[in-house]
């Protein structure tokens, strides 16, 4: 029995032993937190003292890329910095804070034109923000995804979190509702993770949907081909409980691609513990904390980074993951769909993509 | 003149409390994104580098290969960096790709520079920021030179992916 996600708890659900953990050679991770959102220095040594007693990790952060602020911690800071050093333990970790001081600068973009302007970056980055592709400019949107592209054929694995609106819903008009896709989360060159909860809440059971989990498919970006005959092969098996075409476009990248626990986490924020915190925010850098760990284990073997992972985790059809193949997302609140999105089924879903970690399976076929 | 973003939503999020039109000495800060070249190649290499089928797999590219690859062509950097000059734009720094340019101007020059924009001011939580209430244009001269012109109109969510709950969730 636990009274919610704490490291213990992912490490124990997801097989990480006290020996997975960083060996400190040649590999980095980062988080990226926009809009004054930081974290604190005692927040995470807090932290790792009342929950990463089982296993070696770091309780700093080895840099921080921006300007470090000082008032309140942000909840997502904290959360998002304390996972990714308890799954990624002791793996290098720095913080990309980009505050947007100047009153005219968009955090994001100043992000994204960092990358291209510093020749070594950690390997893995996760980031938890997004906004409706509806929201955003198609040009935008286009220049992004070549940006993603630019960072993915350096060697570097970008993450995204889904969002927390299931299917999302978009009302355009009377009696008309579509889903609303998110972008980055949408891109073809990002790896979008979800969301799922356990069973039990009380207990580290098997995972089922967590019904905010983002996911769907873009309007905006077509199908890449490294996930076409997944996709073809949910739509094919799911049609009665698929929502109606009107609501999505089939032809367009579908996400997540895999998916983590987002439910019920425990946080130190402030200096205080905060329980039932959930999101993608909280799976993401879970993810990105053990793809951390197999670079890890890849560099010391003299082997690359994993880069863009999609081709290679489309490839291998969910080994190394334990499938989800329970619960619904959230869609639109309308007589069509009744509040339900797509639903997890055998295989890669919209929902929850094509599962989560099993850290040492995962390992061994992402090793080879 | 012609607009690069011409379906960009530029309403903010009704959080953020509008404030009234910046001053025209006041500096603002835009992003230019200067069109990119050999795109389909670099698309064509990330697959090769990240299919494990390829011989290229983890045949990652440095930041000077990317760099050459899809730099802007001579005559995209000329066009708007002249462009700029001539509205007495030369604050500007660029990133190694070449393919970004900072510029910082007052918002007076940026309304004329960019034709449409309307800088204002907006605050929420005691922070303050400048967009345009508007859609901008760019010249036609420099209309096929640009992808998008940033600091005018998006603003990040809040805390969108994560929120704090009143009591534990169950399972499906």
């Amino acid at each position: 029995v636990h009274l919610g996600v704490t490291p213990a708890i992912l490490r124990a659900r997801y097989n990480l032993t006290a020996a997975d953990v960083g060996s400190g050679q040649n590999n980095s991770q980062a988080v990226a937190q926009f809009l004054e959102q930081y974290y604190h220095p005692a927040d995470l040594a807090e932290f790792m003292a009342m929950f990463g007693r089982t296993f070696p990790h770091r309780s700093e952060v080895d840099r921080v890329v921006g300007t470090q602020g000082g008032g309140k911690a942000g909840l997502e800071a904290s959360l998002d910095i304390e996972y990714i050093m308890s799954t990624g333990a002791n793996v290098s970790t720095w913080v990309f804070t980009n505050p947007g001081r100047h009153e005219s600068q968009e955090p994001f973009l100043q992000w994204m034109v960092l990358l291209s302007n510093m020749s070594d970056l950690p390997w893995v980055h996760t980031i938890s923000y997004g906004d409706d592709e509806d929201s955003l400019s198609t040009a935008y949107m286009m220049r992004l995804n070549t940006e993603f592209m630019k960072a993915g054929v350096r060697g570097i694995s970008l993450l995204f979190a889904s969002g927390d609106s299931g299917a999302g819903c978009r009302h355009q008009g009377k009696d008309k509702n579509t889903f609303r896709p998110s972008f980055p989360a949408s891109s073809p060159y990002v790896t979008t993770v979800g969301g799922t909860t356990f069973k039990n809440p009380f207990k580290v059971t098997y995972e089922v949907t967590h019904y905010i989990s983002g996911g769907g498919f873009s309007n905006v970006f077509k199908m890449p081909d490294y996930q076409a005959s997944a996709v073809e092969g949910y739509l094919k098996s799911v049609t009665a409980t698929l929502p109606p075409q009107s609501y999505f476009n089939t032809s367009g990248r579908a996400y997540p691609d895999m998916a983590a626990l987002s439910d019920n986490y425990w946080v130190v924020s402030n200096r205080v513990p905060i329980p039932w915190v959930s999101g993608t925010s909280a799976s993401t850098p879970v993810v990105g904390g053990m793809l951390s760990l197999i670079n890890g284990q890849r560099l010391s073997k003299g082997l690359p980074a994993l880069g863009f992972l999609n081709p290679r985790l489309y490839k291998l059809k969910g080994q190394g993951l334990f499938d989800v193949t329970e619960g619904c997302h959230q869609g639109c609140l309308d007589e069509q769909v009744q509040g339900k999105g797509f639903c997890a089924a055998p295989s890669w879903d919209p929902v929850t993509g094509w599962g989560t970690p099993n850290y040492p399976a995962l390992l061994a076929a992402l090793l080879s | 003149s012609g607009y690069l973003e011409y379906d960009q939503d530029v309403l903010l999020p009704k959080d953020w409390t509008h404030v009234g039109r910046v001053d025209p000495s006041e500096e603002v800060e835009l992003t230019f994104a200067l069109k990119q070249q050999n795109l389909e190649l670099l698309e064509e290499t990330l697959r090769l580098v990240s299919d494990p089928g390829s011989a290229q797999y983890g045949k990652h590219l440095s930041l000077q290969e990317v760099a050459s690859l899809v730099r802007p062509s001579e005559l995209t950097q000329k066009v708007v960096r002249r462009w700029l000059q001539a509205h007495g734009v030369s604050n500007c720094r660029t990133v190694r790709t070449q393919d970004f340019l900072q510029c910082t101007m007052t918002a007076e020059v940026a309304e004329v520079l960019l034709p449409g924009s309307r800088f204002h001011r907006y605050v929420r939580d005691r922070r303050s920021i400048v967009r345009s209430s508007a859609p901008y244009s760019v010249h036609e001269e420099v209309h096929q030179h640009l992808d998008f012109v940033g600091g005018l109109h998006r603003v990040p969510p809040r805390e969108k992916d994560v929120r704090v709950k009143h009591r534990p969730s169950k399972g499906e």
